[in-house]
């Protein structure tokens, strides 16, 4: 039973010297945590979909990664979020693209690909898309984190557009 | 950008990616993760989840691209995952990496930038996390 399950959390310009201990721990914790979910899905029979929905909502949750709560602001100092999946057996795929007010976007994605005929939903009527479907929503400041405000400062200021990581992991 | 791959005890494949973009990005700006065939991809061969530079990745379809050198070429995961992070993203004018399984249940993790947060998960086997190169 080769079940097997592999989870990121962004790449960039990751450099140990910048990361302290404690933080490093924070984000090993929460990977921990990701492959737990996704683990509890497997372990019990459950589908390769329903793995990776789990690992990754639990990476939305987290305010450490870019992604949910925690992702990046714009340059209007906005968050607009994507999200996607794929079911590699049914050729299916659900995504979604410039939503802001959907706590879990990867559950969004999951909804257009079992609930409509399409296979991306784009901005506000995504989100209202969301409401309707009973999927949890969030007011802006839920997603908004002083470590991100300050990444965004810090590009703005060096007239950057960068990756999550990219920017040094010690902002404010 | 966060995202995962998994094969379940049935063979079935799939793959999921979240992102909030790039830092300072334009508002209205997608990258790949929402575009099935950049960011995100799963077949019968192959699941794959992508980030970094997400322009690069659109221009490639990185992971569409994958599985087409599994398919077509008769590449290994692994070696058509390197190939995309080392080779064709980077070409494409960006860097970042890539996760993937392939229908055994093998796992494919290349990235061309100092590190990635990344972690492994065999079913009775100890979970695997990493960060850095």
């Amino acid at each position: 039973m080769n079940a097997t399950l592999l989870i990121h959390g962004g790449a960039g310009t990751i450099r140990r010297e910048e990361m302290s201990e404690a933080r490093e721990a924070e984000h090993r914790a929460a990977l921990t945590e990701a492959l737990a979910a996704g683990e509890a899905v497997l372990s019990s029979g459950g589908s390769a979909l329903d793995a990776v929905e789990q690992a990754v909502r639990v990476l939305e949750d987290c305010p450490l990664f870019n992604a949910g709560r925690g992702a990046t602001f714009t340059a209007a100092g906005s968050i607009e979020m994507d999200a996607a999946v794929m079911d590699g057996m049914a050729r299916m795929a659900g995504a979604v693209a410039g939503v802001q007010r959907i706590r879990n976007p990867v559950r969004a994605a999951r909804a257009v690909m079992e609930r409509t005929p399409h296979v991306l939903l784009i901005g506000p009527a995504a989100d209202d898309f969301a409401a309707a479907e009973g999927l949890e929503l969030a007011a802006p400041e839920y997603f908004r984190t002083e470590h991100r405000w300050q990444q965004l400062q810090a590009a703005l200021a060096a007239r950057r557009i960068a990756l999550d990581h990219d920017l040094p992991a010690r902002m404010g | 950008t966060v995202g995962a791959v998994a094969r379940d005890a049935a063979g079935r494949l799939a793959a999921a990616t979240s992102t909030g973009g790039m830092t300072n990005k334009r508002a209205g700006r997608v990258g790949d993760s929402p575009l099935i065939g950049a960011g995100t991809w799963a077949d019968g061969t192959v699941a794959v989840s992508c980030t970094g530079i997400g322009e690069a990745f659109i221009r490639c379809a990185a992971a569409h691209e994958l599985s087409a050198l599994m398919r077509h070429g008769g590449l290994p995961v692994q070696q058509a995952t390197a190939e995309v992070a080392e080779v064709l993203v980077p070409a494409s004018g960006g860097s970042g990496g890539l996760i993937a399984v392939d229908a055994e249940g093998r796992p494919g993790i290349a990235f061309g930038t100092s590190g990635m947060y990344r972690g492994l998960l065999r079913l009775g086997a100890p979970p695997e996390i990493a960060i850095y190169r």
